[in-house]
């Protein structure tokens, strides 16, 4: 069962746009269903750390013909959404990351969109369907080769 | 709880 509206605003109610950011969170777990709001400490780069709420899960990217559900990582600072999301692709182990114009080798997201980020105008919903998009285009991660691909069968 | 659906990613490229 989705997490409910009170459950967020309690999880949020340390943000200060708190209904804003409940919301949209609401919006995108009912369009993603395989997204789901979870709270964790994240580190910033000058190494302090701060309880944030995540979107975690993994979205539809139809890449040649197949769909696969690329796994990410959006995270919501407190001042969503005055500040875009921090977002990271995150590999499973049988995946390694694909590094390029949108990735980098940790995962981290980078589009025009977050660059360019503005409320109203910008929001998550708006931010996933660029996700889509252009990991449509560049997936951002790629299945690790397998033992039998890296190493051929013995031929006696 | 979400289903949570199994993360799939392309086959590896050469």
């Amino acid at each position: 069962m989705a997490v409910s509206e009170s459950q967020l605003k309690k999880m949020l109610g340390k943000y200060k746009y708190r209904d804003l950011s409940v919301q949209e969170t609401i919006s995108v777990i009912a369009q993603y269903k395989d997204l789901k709001p979870v709270m964790d400490g994240y580190v910033f780069n000058d190494g302090s750390s701060r309880e944030l709420m995540s979107l975690t899960g993994t979205i539809p990217v139809s890449y040649r013909g197949n769909t696969y559900n690329i796994p990410i990582c959006l995270w919501l600072l407190d001042t969503y959404p005055f500040n875009p999301p921090i977002c990271f692709v995150k590999p499973t182990s049988t995946m390694t990351i694909k590094t390029g114009k949108h990735v980098d080798a940790n995962g981290k997201i980078y589009l025009p969109y977050l660059h360019e980020w503005k409320h109203p105008q910008s929001d998550l919903i708006g931010l996933i369907q660029v996700m889509i998009v252009v990991f449509g285009e560049e997936p951002p991660v790629f299945s690790r080769p397998t033992i039998s691909a890296a190493y051929p069968p013995y031929q006696a | 709880l979400n289903g949570g659906t199994i993360p799939t990613a392309p086959p590896s490229y050469t």
